[in-house]
């Protein structure tokens, strides 16, 4: 932990490891490290808090886009509103749906929630419980059922029930799974013939708690599908989760919502300020 | 591949004889920067160099072998050693049913891991019975059931009891009533620092004294791992750990973070979501895959 007072032989090692240890990973480490050290030649840093300050203010540069890209993109025209929920095993992708119900329902919308993931035992029962718990509209099928097939079918059951958006989880799926990543091009083909402009977000959840593996998610992911956001999901962990500043580097998908815990409530909008003084603390 | 790109990094140095300070240490440099994008804690890290580094003084460059392949051999032996060299199988109790106690972050893979093991339990003629106490999570317990049935391996659970520490309880009645000679526990995911759920895993532990207390652990985890991992330990007193979906391409710096941090042997890897896809931790393909 960096102590607030003046700079020593130490503050630099001890910055970058705050760095390592909150999972920026080696390349943006190694430039904000630089970064600082130069500030500090010029006299422009000169004590430990100087030096947080300096990273907070980088880190804002690479984060904070125009504002309102951690805004959700609804349909223009006709609709319904597609959200597609995709992402590797375990992140949250389910639990994620079930918040963002809840959060669209209170903003007005009629949701619909959309049982794509028809491959993991317990998968259907557990949107199920979530779509009650939001007062959402429900759509599965069988287990093993198609998931393009469920897709198609929720966005009908939406247009029929006066649902405005249906939110379509999947299953959990390695990026290196190359047939599985292709199951869910097709949902997101199948999406898009079947609604103008949908789907209108492609949301790939990330769990807060995965190191520098998170790159290839997002690069293998974006390179299938059109992904439009970011979820960091967990950050009520003691993870930092600051790879999401490579990420925003490299590919330049805003981090548009954070997941904080168990509960319904608790998902926020991406908020890179609190985001930049946290993930140095 | 790393020898070759260390000997691209050593390539100035054209002298015979031992490996010299400055050679180990510009080799060593690049080790840490693969070692850290594999996700092995930063401090760990250090701890582990610096061995190296001792080790690596006073070894003769050999004629036969490039100094960058050496010195990667070297790295290479001391990750296996500290990753444990020998392979630890699950414990058996000396008397009445082995109790194996799941215990895990949010998603890490619990439940998937608890139907994994009981299947190859059942193959060896352990009778496993499964036990669903994850009283939070929606469908949790259909989970379970599912994936017992899969497996044709019994599952006991109770839609209404809160109290996991009585579910336990009435699980090991259960095994011993059926004559089962192994029970898995499977528990709800947490954070380490949920200090009300953290206790409750003590109470199932006081109250069902496990032969093997199991942490679960996503290969993709990042530097939080050595946190996580003493959290469990420090409340638990871990006996192994499964690292899961390592049929991605996650480096898994965490087995070294992990083993490194609480010095708990890792026993098994998750390969896949079906049933079938556990496998017996391997410390050499294990340092390859970090290494690589
Ligand atoms: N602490 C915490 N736990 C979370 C959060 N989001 C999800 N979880 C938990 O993470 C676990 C996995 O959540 P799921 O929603 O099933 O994840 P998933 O991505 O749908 O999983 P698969 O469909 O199996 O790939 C559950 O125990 C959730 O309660 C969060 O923001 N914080
Ligand atoms: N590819 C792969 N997926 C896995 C592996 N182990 C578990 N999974 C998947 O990871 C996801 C989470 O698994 P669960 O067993 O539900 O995880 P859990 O720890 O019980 O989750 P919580 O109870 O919510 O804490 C599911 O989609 C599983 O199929 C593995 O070894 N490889
Ligand atoms: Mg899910
Ligand atoms: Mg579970």
């Amino acid at each position: 932990v960096l102590i607030r007072g003046g700079v020593d032989e130490g503050s630099l090692e001890r910055l970058e490891e705050l760095l390592l240890a909150s999972d920026f990973g080696v390349p943006v480490t190694m430039r904000l490290v630089d970064r600082v050290e130069d500030l500090s030649r010029q006299g422009k840093a000169r004590t430990e808090q100087d030096f947080l300050d300096a990273v907070e203010r980088e880190l804002l540069a690479v984060l904070r886009g125009d504002g309102k890209e951690t805004s959700l993109r609804f349909a223009a025209g006709e609709g319904p509103t597609v959200f597609l929920v995709v992402g590797v095993n375990g992140v949250g992708k389910t639990t994620t749906i079930g918040k963002l119900a809840h959060w669209l329902k209170h903003q007005g919308h009629r949701v619909l929630l959309a049982a794509g993931d028809t491959f993991r035992a317990g998968a259907i029962d557990q949107l199920r419980v979530w779509a009650e718990r939001a007062g959402a509209e429900f759509v599965g099928a069988q287990p093993g059922a198609d998931p393009a097939a469920v897709a198609f079918d929720a966005i009908d059951a939406a247009r029929a029930r006066g649902a405005d958006v249906v939110i379509i989880d999947t299953a959990g799926r390695l990026h290196t799974q190359g047939d599985l990543m292709a199951e869910l091009a097709k949902v997101h083909r199948v999406v898009a013939k079947k609604v103008e402009g949908a789907p209108h977000e492609t949301l790939l959840v990330l769990d807060a708690t995965t190191g520098q593996n998170a790159v290839s998610q997002v690069r293998i992911f974006s390179e299938m599908l059109q992904v439009t956001g970011l979820v960091l999901s967990k950050l009520d962990s003691t993870a930092k989760g600051g790879i999401v500043v490579a990420l925003k580097e490299q590919f330049g998908i805003p981090v548009k919502l954070v997941g904080t815990g168990e509960g319904i409530e608790e998902l926020a909008p991406f908020d890179a300020e609190q985001f930049a003084k946290e993930v140095l603390t | 591949e790393l020898s070759e790109k260390l000997d691209g990094v050593l390539s100035r140095f054209r002298q015979r004889g031992l490996l010299t300070e400055p050679m180990i240490r510009e080799g060593l440099r690049e080790i840490r920067r693969v070692l850290l994008e594999a996700d092995v804690h930063y401090q760990l890290t250090r701890h582990f160099l610096a061995k190296v580094e001792q080790r690596a003084l006073g070894e003769k460059v050999l004629k036969s072998v490039a100094p960058g392949q050496q010195i990667v051999k070297i790295v290479h032996d001391e990750l296996v050693s500290l990753l444990g060299e020998k392979r630890e199988g699950l414990k058996t109790a000396p008397v009445g049913p082995t109790v194996i106690l799941l215990a895990g972050l949010q998603g890490s893979g619990k439940t998937t891991t608890a139907a994994k093991l009981a299947k190859r339990l059942a193959r060896e003629g352990k009778s496993p019975l499964l036990a669903a106490l994850d009283v939070y999570r929606p469908a949790a317990i259909d989970q379970l059931e599912a994936l017992g049935r899969q497996i044709n391996v019994p599952v006991v659970a109770d839609r209404e009891e809160r109290d996991v520490a009585k579910l336990a309880v009435r699980a090991l009645e259960q095994a011993k009533a059926g004559r089962h000679r192994t029970l898995i526990l499977d528990t709800a995911g947490r954070l380490q620092i949920d200090e009300e759920l953290m206790d409750e895993l003590r109470r199932v532990k006081a109250a069902v004294q496990p032969t093997e207390v199991l942490l679960v652990v996503d290969a993709m985890i990042g530097q939080e791992a050595v946190r996580i991992a003493e959290g469990f330990h420090q409340a638990l007193g871990l006996t192994g750990v499964i690292l899961t979906k390592m049929d991605g391409d996650a480096r898994g710096g965490a087995a070294l973070s992990v083993r490194g941090a609480t010095g708990v042997p890792i026993k098994f890897i998750g390969i896949g979501e079906r049933p079938d896809g556990l496998d017996v931790f391997d410390p050499y393909r294990m340092a390859d895959r970090i290494l690589q």
